[in-house]
């Protein structure tokens, strides 16, 4: 994996984004990584979802990143069928 | 704006819905109001009608319920995920849930159902979800009056069906402003403890000076009560409140709190009536005046007295040398002035009295 360190070391954050991801943009069960090792799968939605959101695309889970993934929102997926 | 894999679409115009519950947060009538309300939106634009139905199936059925509802695909309690809505297709193609968790009202107050249930259908006509943050197909909850298609709305579904022959006229709401666009200009500018707010349409921009990005954010969503066009606005931090102008109206933010007894008119601060908006505002704390800028000429208001200074209203071309003649918006920094008119940014020096720079407006959103 050519994943970097996640910046926020919260575990609820980082079980935030691993289920938001999961649902939302198909990220595969048991591929996330490690909190503090993500895996390049788990960097790669993050920066899908970044995308999508025209958020800064940096792959990490920042401050915007997680924020967005707390607003109320509607439960189909963003990508994929 | 997007489709469904397959453009997965009804293959006829004609389509049945069923309420098959109703939540207790809303009278009966208002929910199905809502729902029908919610239907026109997308009958407007499109050759689509749509037939109610009291029993047995229909092609989209529309339901409440909590958690594991019937589809494994469970609702997570309140807020978080607020409804879902299955393609164009047989069985559960096309039906709609909404979370009973959550509080439905015909308001601002909490989600409100008709926004929630326009954006649903729209996925039950074949809409996916959309990248552009004014549109309804947005994923993201907020709450915004007026018309609620966008026109990335409009082009993506009338793309699967094509526009409605009886057509009346609708006035999508325009796309959210790009900040790069180097024709860019701003409607308002203000300081809000330590950020930086920029209006612009239905959005405002806030900057944080330790974030470079700033983060786009649609008015209603942040103040509901606040109309989606802002004309002007300043903060006074001595008394630690943002005025927003909209028309000859005034509010007052307290960090992002709006303050009671507002709105006001913009006459009490002693413009004359005459005066039917303000293109800017800028509260210069070295002298505790707030400056306004309407047309061609400025005024100069105390603080301190709550009264419109003498000899008012001048000329901004001869008080400010080398700026434009008219104003959409001006903010305040040690001892700068940085005027915004159209594409254009002046830095100006009160000390000096003339302009230092000039700039495009959008270089402080980053780009």
């Amino acid at each position: 994996s050519s994943a970097g360190p996640v910046p926020s070391e919260d575990l609820d954050d980082w079980l935030l984004a691993e289920k938001y991801l999961r649902h939302f943009y198909d990220l595969p069960v048991g591929l996330q990584g490690r909190r503090g090792e993500p895996s390049g799968h788990f960097t790669a939605k993050i920066k899908e979802m970044q995308r999508f959101f025209k958020l800064k695309v940096t792959g990490n889970l920042d401050e915007n990143t997680l924020d967005l993934m707390k607003e109320p929102r509607c439960g189909v997926p963003d990508v994929g069928e | 704006y997007n489709h469904f894999p397959r453009d997965l679409k009804w293959q006829t115009n004609d389509v049945t819905f069923r309420i098959v519950n109703y939540t207790p947060d809303l009278e009966k009538s208002d929910v199905d109001r809502a729902i029908r309300r919610a239907l026109n939106v997308w009958s407007d634009v499109t050759p689509l009608t749509f037939k109610k139905l009291h029993k047995g199936i229909a092609d989209i059925m529309i339901s409440f319920g909590s958690r594991e509802h019937g589809d494994h695909n469970p609702f997570d309690g309140p807020d978080g995920l607020l409804a879902h809505a299955y393609p164009p297709g047989e069985g559960i193609g096309g039906d709609t849930h909404f979370d009973e968790d959550e509080h439905w009202s015909k308001d601002s107050s909490t989600y409100n159902l008709f926004i929630v249930a326009a954006h649903e259908l729209g996925h039950a006509l074949g809409m996916s979800h959309s990248t552009e943050p004014s549109a309804l197909m947005y994923p993201v909850y907020s709450y915004s009056t007026g018309y609620p298609l966008s026109e990335d709305d409009v082009e993506g579904i009338q793309a699967l069906y094509g526009p409605n022959p009886n057509s009346r006229k609708v006035k999508p709401k325009p796309d959210a402003p790009d900040k790069c666009d180097p024709m860019l200009t701003f409607d308002a500018a203000t300081e809000l403890r330590g950020e930086t707010l920029v209006f612009k349409d239905r959005f405002y921009w806030r900057l944080h000076p330790q974030i470079p990005e700033p983060e786009q954010v649609l008015i209603k969503s942040t103040w509901p009560s606040i109309p989606n066009k802002v004309d002007a606005a300043y903060e006074n931090p001595e008394k630690d409140l943002v005025i927003i102008f909209s028309g000859i109206k005034m509010w007052a933010l307290n960090g992002y709190n709006l303050v009671d007894g507002y709105p006001k008119y913009i006459h009490r601060l002693g413009l004359p009536k005459s005066i039917r908006k303000i293109d800017a505002a800028v509260h210069i704390g070295d002298t505790g005046k707030t400056l306004l800028f309407t047309d061609e000429e400025y005024w100069s208001y105390d603080e301190a007295t709550g009264t419109m200074d003498r000899g008012y209203p001048r000329s901004i071309e001869k008080d400010f040398p080398g700026m434009n003649d008219e104003v959409d918006a001006a903010v305040y920094h040690y001892g700068f002035l940085y005027f915004f008119h159209e594409h254009v940014q002046y830095e100006y020096s009160y000390n000096s009295r003339k302009v230092m720079r000039i700039l495009r407006t959008n270089s402080i959103l980053n780009c």
